[in-house]
This record gives C-alpha cells, structure tokens and sequence, in this order.
C-alpha cells in the first residue's frame, strides 16, 4: 500500500513558474468575471433609472408591478434587511480580532528585543549575540504589510457602510409584504392606452432580449471558472529540454488555447447588451413622450425607481459582506501562521538567551 | 472586489 510521499515534488524552477502561471491564470479569470459582473450593474442600474420594465407593467398605476413583487420576494427571500444588519454588526468585530492576533505576534518581538539590549547594554561586547532587531526584520515587514492590508479593508468596510446607509430605507420599504408595499408607492391614475402602442412591445422585446443576454453571462462565468488544466508536465519538459522554463510564454499561449473562445463570447455578450441598451433608450424616449406627464405620475415613478436600485444595491451590498466575512476569515487564519511563526523564534530566542546568560555568569 | 485579495499571502514562502 505504498504511497510515494515525494510524487509530486518537482524542482523549485517549476514549483515557482506554476505559481506564477497560476496567478497569472487568475487575474485572467478576474478579469474576464469582473467585466460581465460590470456590465450587469451597468444593465441593471439604466433599466432601474428608465424605471423599466416596472412602467410597462404599472397599467392600473395603484397596484404593485410584478417586476417589484418579483424583486421584493427576492430580497425577503435572501433574508431581507435582518441578515445584512447582521454581517454589518460582524464586521468590526472581524476586524478586531485581526488587529489583536497582529499586534500581539508584535509585542512579543518588541517584548524579546527589549530584553536583548537590555542584557547587551549590561554585558557590551561579551553579549556576542545577533541583535534581536536584525533578526526580526523581515517579520516585522510582513507585520506592516498586514497592517496596511488591515487598513484597506477598514476602508471597504466604510465603503459597505455607506452604501447600506444610503439604501437602507428603501430596502426596507422592498422587504414589507405586498399590502404595505402598495400603500407606499403613491398612485398615479392608470396609464392612458399604451397598452397597445406598438412602442411597449418594442421595449418588452428588447427587455427579453437583456434577460436572454444576463442569462448566458451566467453560463459564461460558468464555464470560464470551471476551466481547470495543470502546467507542471510542460514546464517539466521544458526544463529537461532546454535547462530553463520560459513561463510566460508557456503560460500565455496555455490562457489563448484555454480562454481564447471565452474571451471572444466575452466581448461578444459585452456588445450585444451595448447595441440593446442603446436601442431601449431610444424606444424609452418614444414610450415616455407618449405617456402623460403629470406630478404623481413622476412622482409614482420615482418610488418605483428607487424600490428598482434598492434590489440591486441588496444584492451588491449582501455580497460585499460575504466578500467581507470571507476576507476577514482567510486573514486571521493567516495571521494566525504569521503569530506562530513569531512565538517559535521568540521562544529559540529566549531558549539561547538563557545558556548566554549561564556561560557568563559562570566565567 | 471591495477588499484586498488574500492570494499571494496563502502561498508559503518556500524561500524562507
């Protein structure tokens, strides 16, 4: 039942080509997930501010518009306003945990050195150790590197913060049930007859056709994370072959073959919604002339329109946190090596201490 | 993304 414990080990060359061609495959990724996430805020938030597709549906003009219902019962479902409030009111505690870990794992280098000058200022030259300083240099920059990291993500959580702050109320007003939500949204009387003007099926049409395009995004994320491949045969071979690897190129022409279609159906989708939106905005000029213009029309619209964002931004918000969570968890795990490795050499540190300490005190 | 990326803080540093 052997099982050769050293089978995956490869020669240092290769160990760090594959890290470097996997980050390099990552940013890729992210970069690719990135620009169709973007441009579904993008989508959302122009049809939000045309209040589309709610005015094609707001006909009787005092009940609630099946895309708010729709968007409404999404929220509730994703557990409303309670289950953001609830990441929120983590966050500095996360927070506060990291600091800790941090700025213990530092108090003990700063407590060891303290106690090593102190001795070579008693002893001088016969305390012939290394300074401590010197030895706890490239901790101590990991440490700041934390620390700056620790800082950014206060920022993010501001930036959270913020937006919460500003969305909060209408998410609310999106989490009651229907009744209540109806109540809130100020009637306007119905829309006269567009129901039949050939504009409204234009602009349902070109709705159907962003639905269709955010539906193959999805698919299209799909695949592109799930895409998986292994470098280390290739950067073996050329290793063997010419005695050096030539990682980037390796890797690039890998990401072509690997990405190459994705990228174009990328491009592609990123287009198509370009040319639909377009084409929605000039329909909507034509759909909004049409309609009368009158104070609690706009001003019904505006209630619908802001019900509208409060989805989206539950959705950015709600993820932020989960990114948030996630970030927060990862470091402390991290710092936790980081405090390890701190507490291991404080220890040597005291252990050799101690024996310097003995010698000289017995000669 | 909002928050700074973990990544190249998991790979342990083999150097050292």
């Amino acid at each position: 039942k052997f099982s050769d414990i050293f089978e995956k080990m490869v020669p240092m060359l290769v160990q760090q080509s594959l890290s470097i061609s996997n980050s390099r495959k990552g940013e890729l990724v992210n970069r690719l997930v990135g620009s169709l996430r973007e441009a579904t805020n993008l989508c959302n938030g122009v049809l939000a501010s045309l209040n589309l597709p709610a005015a094609l549906e707001d006909l009787s003009g005092d009940s609630v518009p099946q895309s708010i219902l729709e968007k409404s019962r999404a929220v509730i479902q994703q557990g409303g306003l309670n289950s953001i409030e609830q990441l929120i009111k983590d966050l500095p505690e996360l927070l506060l945990r990291n600091r800790e870990i941090l700025d213990e794992s530092l108090k003990i280098l700063n407590d060891e050195e303290t106690t090593d000058n102190e001795l070579r200022a008693k002893f001088s030259q016969r305390w012939n150790r290394t300074p401590s300083g010197d030895l706890y240099k490239s901790l101590r920059a990991e440490g700041g590197n934390f620390r700056n990291i620790l800082d950014k993500a206060v920022n993010a959580d501001q930036v959270v913060k913020e937006r919460y702050n500003t969305h909060c109320e209408m998410i609310a007003l999106l989490c009651k049930p229907e009744d209540q939500l109806c109540a809130a949204i100020p009637s306007a009387n119905p829309a006269k007859t567009l129901q039949g003007s050939e504009v409204v099926n234009v602009l349902k049409a070109q709705l159907v056709q962003l639905d269709e395009i955010k539906r193959d995004r999805e698919v299209l994320e799909g695949e592109i994370k799930a895409v998986t491949f292994d470098m280390t045969t290739k950067f073996l071979t050329a290793l063997v072959q010419d005695g050096a690897i030539n990682e980037e190129a390796l890797s690039t022409g890998e990401l072509d073959t690997r990405y190459g279609a994705y990228t174009q159906r990328v491009q592609q989708n990123l287009r198509s919604q370009e040319e639909i939106l377009a084409q929605v905005q000039t329909s909507h000029q034509e759909f909004a002339a049409l309609k009368q213009s009158n104070a609690e029309a706009s001003h019904r619209e505006e209630v619908l329109k802001k019900l509208a964002s409060a989805h989206d931004s539950y959705i950015e918000i709600s993820s932020n946190l989960k990114e948030g969570t996630k970030f927060y968890n990862d470091l402390t795990e991290i710092l936790l090596k980081f405090q390890n490795k701190c507490s291991d050499i404080v220890f040597a540190r005291k252990t050799e201490r101690e024996e310097l300490l003995k010698d000289l005190q017995q000669s | 993304s909002l928050y700074p990326s973990l990544e190249d803080l998991k790979v342990d540093k083999v150097m050292r």
